[in-house]
This record gives C-alpha cells, structure tokens and sequence, in this order.
C-alpha cells in the first residue's frame, strides 16, 4: 500500500 | 465510488444547498459568517483547478463546477445583494491566522512540489479549518438559527462520511492519500462539540443556544 495523489474525490 | 463516498456527496451538496436557500428565501444572511463562506469559495478555487487539466468523470466535474458556482453566489449574496443583512460586527475572526499557516504548511507538507498539487494540499489545509470563524460566530452570539444548525451538521457530517471512504478505500482498493486523511480527521474533530449540542438540542426541536 502507498500513498497516492490522484484527487479523483472532491 | 463507495456509499460512504456518495453519501458524503449528498450531505456535502444538501449542506450547500441549505445555505442558498436559507439565505436567498429570508433574503437575510444573519448569523451567517461571511468569512467562512470566503475561504469555503477559496478551498474550492484552488482545488478545482485540475477541471481544466484533468478529467475524472462526468459526475466529478459537474460536482466540481456545482460547488465552486454556489461558493461564490453566497459569497455574492452576503457581501452584495445582502449585505445590509451581514452581521460584520459579530463576524470577527482573524482568517489570516487560517490562511498564512495554512499555506506554509502546503508548501512544507505536499506529495509533489509543483504549483497545482501545492494549491490542491492548501485548499485541503484551509477546508478543515474554514468553518472556524462560523463556529467562532456562533459561540459569540451564543445561538444560532435551526436552519443554520442542520447547514453545519450537513457540512460536518460530509467529512465524517469521507474518514469511512478512507477506510474503505485503504482496505478494498489499497488506497490512501494521509495528507487528506490527517486534514479529514482533524476538520471532523472540530465539530466534535458542535455534533453533540445539535443532537442533544435540535434534534429534540430546540434552538441552538450555548449556556451564557
């Protein structure tokens, strides 16, 4: 598991 | 998208749509903090600059496009069309010690430097502080209206929803983003006080009021 940047949310 | 996601959505945009419609219908922002209502249109300003970048879906621009519309028609109402009805005297906190911490923190604190992600990471730090001068106003005049009550529930459970998204997210899709999580956690925190004056009064069909 990694973080992530994809601000696929609101 | 999961059901914790969408229904934090749902409270997100009812919380939005409360605040027009209490406003426009008693043509009177009283009790509302200008203020707030300036960072909310802020937050969704540097947010959503990715709608000229990047495309998600059509339910995420039209969502996108819908709050950043109606952050700023509130905004118009309580500094324009309405403004005679503005409570300025009691709207007295100090944004700037929200926003210059807020955006140093984005540039110390972000998963990537570039402008449009350090943006992104401010507008995630301000969004769970901006509601301080709101809640600032209402312990100051010690009530607040009914219908302002359920616009702030709506608007804090909204958060509370999305740490269940998290959750979910981290266990079924191996996702997480901690720069949003910790944001979350700590702008769902803020309300903690507020949750528990609106259950145990307005929910029982009283007004908000605080012990004097």
């Amino acid at each position: 598991v990694v973080a992530r940047s994809e601000h696929d949310e609101l | 998208m999961n059901i914790f996601r969408f229904l934090g959505d749902i409270s997100h945009l009812s919380a939005i749509i409360i605040l027009l419609l209490k406003i426009w219908k008693s043509r009177s922002c009283a009790g509302i903090s200008g203020k707030s209502q300036l960072l909310f249109a802020i937050v969704f300003t540097t947010r959503y600059l990715d709608l000229f970048t990047n495309f998600i879906s059509f339910y995420n621009t039209s969502m996108k496009v819908v709050y950043v519309a109606s952050s700023y028609a509130t905004v118009w109402m309580i500094y324009s069309k309405f403004k005679a009805t503005y409570d300025g005297n009691h709207d007295t906190f100090r944004v700037e010690f929200l926003i210059v911490p807020t955006a140093i923190l984005s540039f110390l604190v972000n998963h990537d430097f570039t402008p449009l992600e350090i943006l992104w990471t401010f507008s995630i730090y301000l969004e769970s502080v901006a509601i301080l001068p709101q809640l600032f106003m209402v312990s100051k005049t010690g009530e607040a209206e009914t219908i302002t009550s359920h616009y702030l529930f709506a608007l804090g459970i909204y958060r509370t929803l999305y740490l269940f998204n998290w959750i979910w997210r981290y266990q079924f899709e191996e996702f997480f983003d901690l720069i949003a999580i910790v944001a979350g956690l700590v702008q769902t925190v803020l309300y903690c006080d507020f949750f528990y004056l609106y259950i145990t009064k307005v929910l029982k069909g009283k007004k908000l009021s605080l012990p004097a």
